[in-house]
């Protein structure tokens, strides 16, 4: 379902950490949620969605949101 | 599958590991167990050894932590990161945590610890994450996991191996069956009305009904009974064993195969076992054990053999005078071929193939014939 407002703030904040801490996206990358659209974001967000087996929107969408609450291991996906 | 840059290994096969601390939400021994058992998954593909110890540095230093913890990757919280662990090398390298804000259980009822440790000692080993979503590598936890079937995948065994080849033993390739075939292929499924056992025993206050490789866990809380490799708990029981016995006073179960006995304590498995038979007094000629029951009341432990029946005198230790017996004078009703029995509610239950006697020591005689996974909720 489409995010609305704070929500999707919100969604954006933990995919912005997400992306920080298992696909190696520079961390502290300003105004993320402003940058969503910008390619090198979609890329990284479709890299999660490829490695994780999801379908690659290069969005947040529900089934991502739904993915990145799930518990999980520590250890980044991809780098070092 | 995918290993740490640079495929950092342990280079050498035997590899030791310490529990540094515990968590408060399981039993000691099962965090010992659910670790051991999470080490032999990747010991069964591998040419890997691991030993433990209790002091000192060892190669994978295992331990509980909460929130910030010395390695400036704090954990989270509840939820979320579950635990994480680091590639093979010294010092913290090779080392597993898990985030004690979890509640970690020996079932999926929480978070399993077998599951996440089997997980994460595979980053010990060097095993990065995999992107295949039935890979034990997957970064994201399934509490959906059957624990009863659990096996690695291939990409497991693949990912594994191309750090440390296959087990040493094994002339060609181990290849772990992808397939759910846990289960031997002559073992029947729980609710076969031909299904038979092994032995049957109980053990602090559940009962355990082994069948070859296996073992259901019958529980009075869970109508389920829970199916699990012998090997997983006990490493050194043999499979396709004879008979099994509760002596409850002392907490210990007996196995015994052939002319062998074993005994266990909970997980643990006691030293100076297998021993003979014969230690108990049975004679030469006896080279094997069809079923035995130890009856808390009387202290006497019985060994039942083809159509007689030795007692043992548990406060003695030693086998009591005019015996063997006639098992049918003595409990009539009862055949020359028992597989198995166990004692519930006061009545004897005696297992032949897929039948079940119930058997009233009172009043001396057969009251029920079931079927032998009458116990089973099927």
């Amino acid at each position: 379902y489409p995010l609305h407002g704070s929500e999707e703030d919100a969604g954006m904040e933990v995919l912005q950490k997400y992306l920080e801490n298992y696909y190696g996206l520079e961390k502290d990358v300003k105004q993320f949620t402003k940058k969503k659209d910008s390619s090198p974001v979609v890329k990284k967000i479709q890299e999660m969605q490829k490695f994780l087996g999801l379908k690659m929107t290069g969005k947040l969408d529900s089934n991502t949101m739904e993915l990145m609450h799930k518990p999980r291991c520590g250890v980044p996906d991809v780098g070092g | 599958f995918s290993t740490f840059p640079g495929s950092p290994k342990w280079r050498k096969n035997h590899i030791s590991y310490r529990i540094v601390n515990y968590t408060l939400d399981l039993p000691r021994e099962s965090v010992d167990s659910a670790i051991e058992r999470a080490l032999k998954v990747w010991e069964e593909v591998t040419p890997l050894t691991f030993s433990r110890i209790s002091e000192g540095e060892a190669d994978i230093m295992i331990s509980f932590a909460v929130e910030e913890h010395g390695d400036f990757i704090p954990f989270d919280g509840p939820g979320m990161v579950l635990a994480h662990a680091y590639a093979p090398g010294p010092g913290t390298n090779g080392d597993a945590h898990f985030d004690d804000d979890e509640r970690w259980t020996d079932d999926v009822t929480g978070t399993n610890l077998f599951l996440v440790a089997a997980h994460e000692l595979g980053h010990s080993l060097g095993l990065f994450h995999s992107a295949n979503a039935e890979a034990l590598m997957y970064p994201v936890y399934k509490s959906s996991t059957d624990l009863a079937r659990f096996h690695l995948s291939q990409d497991d065994v693949d990912g594994i191996q191309s750090l440390y080849g296959p087990p040493t033993e094994s002339p060609d390739v181990l290849v772990v069956p992808t397939k759910s075939n846990s289960l031997d292929p002559e073992t029947l499924p729980m609710c076969s009305s031909a299904l038979s056992f092994d032995a049957v025993s109980t053990l602090r206050g559940e009962v355990l009904f082994f069948k070859d490789r296996h073992f259901w866990r019958k529980s009075l809380r869970t109508p389920e009974p829970g199916f699990y490799l012998i090997s997983s708990f006990w490493p050194s029981l043999p499979s396709n064993m004879d008979a099994a016995y509760e002596v409850t006073n002392r907490d210990t179960v007996f196995i015994l195969k052939g002319n062998q006995i074993w005994a266990i304590r909970g997980h643990e498995e006691l030293a100076g076992y297998p021993k003979s038979i014969h230690t108990l007094g049975l004679p030469e000629t006896v080279q094997k054990i069809d079923a035995a029951i130890s009856l808390k009341d009387q202290k006497k432990t019985y060994f039942f053999v083809e159509d007689k029946f030795w007692r043992f005198d548990e406060k003695k230790q030693s086998m009591d005078p005019e015996f063997p017996r006639k098992i049918a004078e003595n409990f009539p009703g009862i055949g020359t071929k028992v597989d198995a029995v166990f004692e519930a509610f006061g009545f004897l239950y005696f297992f032949s193939g897929s039948s079940q006697l119930e058997f009233d020591p009172n009043a001396g005689k057969v009251t029920h014939i079931l079927k032998s996974n009458s116990w089973f909720n099927c």
